[in-house]
């Protein structure tokens, strides 16, 4: 795991983050609850909590699905390349390239989807929440903070590295016994061909 | 779009799809330092966008030369995704450069942050009359 250097983190007295969606997108109830089942992988290992709130402007935390250029000077590039990206604590700007194809279904933990043309937006959402507060991206692969992800691949269990980074930053969940939720088992996620496990 | 599953994308979509345009950089595929190759100068610009290119380095105004930037930009990736570091476009490494990824840097201000991990170990010598004691992150 790593951090953004000076390993900028939420202060000590913001533990309850809040978190809204551009309302420009107006986003339906199947896709913001996939944010906050990403969200709640965090919440599982550290004392923060995060809570869904309206009122975008004034949220710790601003998700917004974007095309081009969008004002922070790093503009998407469409379909593929880069998936999204999100700044260091405590800014809280979590932007999403809104030209790829979002797979929004939330069944089961890693797995696979058939087709290597769309992204599961969880397992993107997981990471860049990683980012969100305060971790940068780690070497180890397989772990939620690797920066790739493979096409096909749906990855949203936190590992050993990324728990251990982030509580670093936060400490851990005083409910948290060092165990997360055993992973439900690999599956096909669609039954589709053969499970295209991603262009490389 | 939103999709909830890979069923419900639409065909007329997959068959649409063009694929991921980073693959032509497939193309350079055995490429290496001392050669000049047509394009090379996109392979810079995405290092750079990653940050293994710093601003400084030719301001973003780059050659087609595999100049000695490029094979060190190379070097610190093959370095952070943990593959051989030959400093040479080889078909491994480019595999890993067309996947999809999230956007922020993993290289900021030239220092990679990928291997910046804080396990630490201690490890003491009790030697007959010293003693060393080092404490490794």
């Amino acid at each position: 795991y790593s951090f953004f250097p000076g390993e900028p983190r939420w202060p000590r007295n913001r533990r309850d983050l809040t978190y809204a969606f551009d309302p420009r997108n107006a986003l339906t109830e199947e896709v913001k609850s996939v944010f906050s089942r990403a969200f709640t992988r965090w919440e599982e290992v550290t004392p923060l909590t995060f809570t869904r709130v309206e009122r975008f402007s004034t949220s710790d935390i601003s998700i917004g699905f974007y095309s081009g250029e969008h004002g922070d000077g790093e503009p998407f590039d469409g379909p593929m390349r880069t998936l999204a990206h999100a700044f260091s604590p405590p800014t809280g700007h979590f932007h999403l390239d809104g030209e790829e194809n979002w797979i929004v279904s939330g069944e089961g933990g890693d797995g696979f989807i058939s087709v290597s043309e769309a992204v599961d937006l969880e397992s993107v959402a997981v990471h860049e929440i990683g980012h969100l507060l305060g971790l940068g991206h780690s070497s180890v692969e397989g772990s939620i903070m690797y920066p790739t992800i493979r096409t096909g691949r749906r990855k949203v269990d936190l590992t050993t590295d990324d728990v251990e980074g982030v509580q670093y930053l936060y400490g851990a969940n005083p409910n948290f016994n060092g165990s997360r939720s055993p992973p439900p088992s690999t599956q096909q996620r669609d039954t589709g061909d053969s499970g295209a496990p991603g262009r490389s | 779009g939103f999709y909830t599953n890979s069923s419900a994308i639409p065909p007329q979509l997959l068959r649409n799809a063009t694929g991921n345009p980073w693959n032509s950089f497939l193309n350079f595929t055995g490429c290496h330092a001392g050669k000049k190759y047509d394009g090379l100068y996109m392979l810079k610009q995405y290092f750079q966008h990653f940050g293994y290119i710093t601003e400084t380095n030719l301001s973003g105004n780059f050659t087609d030369d595999f100049d000695d930037i490029l094979k060190n930009a190379v070097e610190m990736y093959q370095r952070n995704f943990q593959l051989n570091v030959t400093g040479v476009l080889d078909e491994l490494t480019l595999k890993h450069v067309v996947i999809p990824r999230c956007g922020n840097p993993d290289v900021v201000n030239g220092t990679s942050t990928m291997h910046s991990g804080r396990k630490t170990f201690e490890v003491s010598f009790a030697g007959r009359g010293q003693r060393f004691h080092a404490v490794k992150h």
